[in-house]
Protein backbone atom coordinates (compact mmCIF):
# COMPACT_ATOMS: atom_id res chain seq x y z
CA UNK A 1 0.00 0.00 0.00
CA UNK A 2 2.80 2.19 0.98
CA UNK A 3 4.43 1.98 -2.70
CA UNK A 4 1.10 2.10 -4.55
CA UNK A 5 0.42 5.22 -2.62
CA UNK A 6 4.35 6.56 -3.25
CA UNK A 7 4.01 5.78 -7.16
CA UNK A 8 0.09 7.14 -7.33
CA UNK A 9 1.24 10.29 -5.57
CA UNK A 10 4.53 11.13 -7.76
CA UNK A 11 2.28 10.25 -10.83
CA UNK A 12 -0.68 13.13 -9.58
CA UNK A 13 2.23 15.56 -9.14
CA UNK A 14 3.75 14.84 -12.29
CA UNK A 15 0.33 15.10 -14.47
CA UNK A 16 -0.33 18.42 -12.10
CA UNK A 17 3.57 20.28 -12.66
CA UNK A 18 3.47 19.01 -16.27
CA UNK A 19 -0.36 19.89 -17.11
CA UNK A 20 -2.69 21.59 -14.99
CA UNK A 21 0.30 24.35 -13.70
CA UNK A 22 1.52 25.74 -17.10
CA UNK A 23 -2.62 25.58 -18.29
CA UNK A 24 -3.42 27.47 -15.24
CA UNK A 25 -0.74 30.06 -15.40
CA UNK A 26 -1.17 30.88 -18.58
CA UNK A 27 -5.08 31.66 -17.44
CA UNK A 28 -3.61 33.53 -14.37
CA UNK A 29 -0.50 35.24 -14.65
CA UNK A 30 -0.80 36.01 -10.92
CA UNK A 31 -0.76 32.34 -10.06
CA UNK A 32 3.06 32.57 -10.69
CA UNK A 33 4.56 32.70 -6.90
CA UNK A 34 1.92 30.53 -5.66
CA UNK A 35 2.89 27.98 -8.45
CA UNK A 36 6.70 28.20 -7.62
CA UNK A 37 5.53 27.70 -4.03
CA UNK A 38 3.61 24.73 -4.88
CA UNK A 39 6.24 23.17 -7.42
CA UNK A 40 9.41 23.68 -4.52
CA UNK A 41 6.79 21.53 -2.35
CA UNK A 42 6.66 18.83 -5.10
CA UNK A 43 9.98 18.68 -5.10
CA UNK A 44 10.66 18.50 -1.50
CA UNK A 45 7.46 15.87 -1.01
CA UNK A 46 9.34 13.51 -4.09
CA UNK A 47 12.82 13.56 -1.98
CA UNK A 48 10.05 12.39 1.31
CA UNK A 49 8.66 9.86 -1.34
CA UNK A 50 12.09 8.34 -2.77
CA UNK A 51 13.56 8.27 1.39
CA UNK A 52 10.28 6.32 2.12
CA UNK A 53 10.66 3.79 -0.48
CA UNK A 54 14.05 2.93 0.50
CA UNK A 55 13.13 2.88 4.23
CA UNK A 56 10.29 0.14 3.33
CA UNK A 57 13.23 -2.24 1.96
CA UNK A 58 15.05 -2.11 5.56
CA UNK A 59 13.35 -3.82 8.62
CA UNK A 60 12.99 -0.77 11.01
CA UNK A 61 9.31 0.18 11.48
CA UNK A 62 9.99 3.00 14.22
CA UNK A 63 12.47 4.92 10.99
CA UNK A 64 9.40 3.60 8.47
CA UNK A 65 6.47 5.80 10.93
CA UNK A 66 8.79 8.63 11.14
CA UNK A 67 9.25 8.83 7.71
CA UNK A 68 5.24 8.02 6.97
CA UNK A 69 4.74 11.28 9.86
CA UNK A 70 7.04 13.52 7.80
CA UNK A 71 5.16 13.11 5.04
CA UNK A 72 1.65 13.38 6.10
CA UNK A 73 2.81 16.31 7.58
CA UNK A 74 4.26 18.09 4.20
CA UNK A 75 1.54 16.39 2.26
CA UNK A 76 -1.39 17.85 3.97
CA UNK A 77 0.29 21.01 4.35
CA UNK A 78 0.84 21.06 0.44
CA UNK A 79 -2.67 19.86 -0.68
CA UNK A 80 -4.15 22.69 2.27
CA UNK A 81 -2.30 25.62 0.21
CA UNK A 82 -2.99 23.90 -3.20
CA UNK A 83 -6.67 23.72 -3.01
CA UNK A 84 -6.46 27.48 -0.85
CA UNK A 85 -4.82 28.55 -3.54
CA UNK A 86 -6.75 27.00 -7.08
CA UNK A 87 -9.77 25.44 -6.04
CA UNK A 88 -11.61 28.63 -6.40
CA UNK A 89 -9.92 29.69 -9.59
CA UNK A 90 -11.36 26.00 -11.03
CA UNK A 91 -14.61 26.20 -9.36
CA UNK B 1 -16.33 24.04 -11.30
CA UNK B 2 -16.01 20.24 -12.01
CA UNK B 3 -11.94 20.36 -12.26
CA UNK B 4 -11.55 22.01 -8.68
CA UNK B 5 -14.30 19.15 -6.97
CA UNK B 6 -12.08 16.21 -8.76
CA UNK B 7 -9.13 17.70 -7.59
CA UNK B 8 -10.60 17.72 -3.85
CA UNK B 9 -11.56 14.07 -4.60
CA UNK B 10 -8.56 13.32 -5.59
CA UNK B 11 -6.85 14.88 -2.84
CA UNK B 12 -9.20 13.62 -0.23
CA UNK B 13 -8.40 9.85 -1.69
CA UNK B 14 -4.49 11.20 -0.81
CA UNK B 15 -4.94 12.00 2.71
CA UNK B 16 -7.24 8.79 3.65
CA UNK B 17 -4.66 6.07 2.09
CA UNK B 18 -1.53 7.90 4.01
CA UNK B 19 -3.52 7.86 6.79
CA UNK B 20 -4.36 3.86 6.57
CA UNK B 21 -0.51 3.52 5.61
CA UNK B 22 0.73 5.33 8.48
CA UNK B 23 -2.00 2.66 10.77
CA UNK B 24 -0.15 -0.55 8.76
CA UNK B 25 2.98 0.69 9.39
CA UNK B 26 2.44 1.76 13.19
CA UNK B 27 0.55 -2.05 13.71
CA UNK B 28 3.11 -4.23 12.01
Amino acid sequence: NCLTLCRGLHIHHTFESGGLFPSMLERHPELAATITTLEAEHAKIAGLLEALQTLVSTPSTTSVLAAVDELITELTQHLDYEEEQLIPLLD
Amino acid sequence: GSFGAALRLIHGAFRRELALVRREVASS
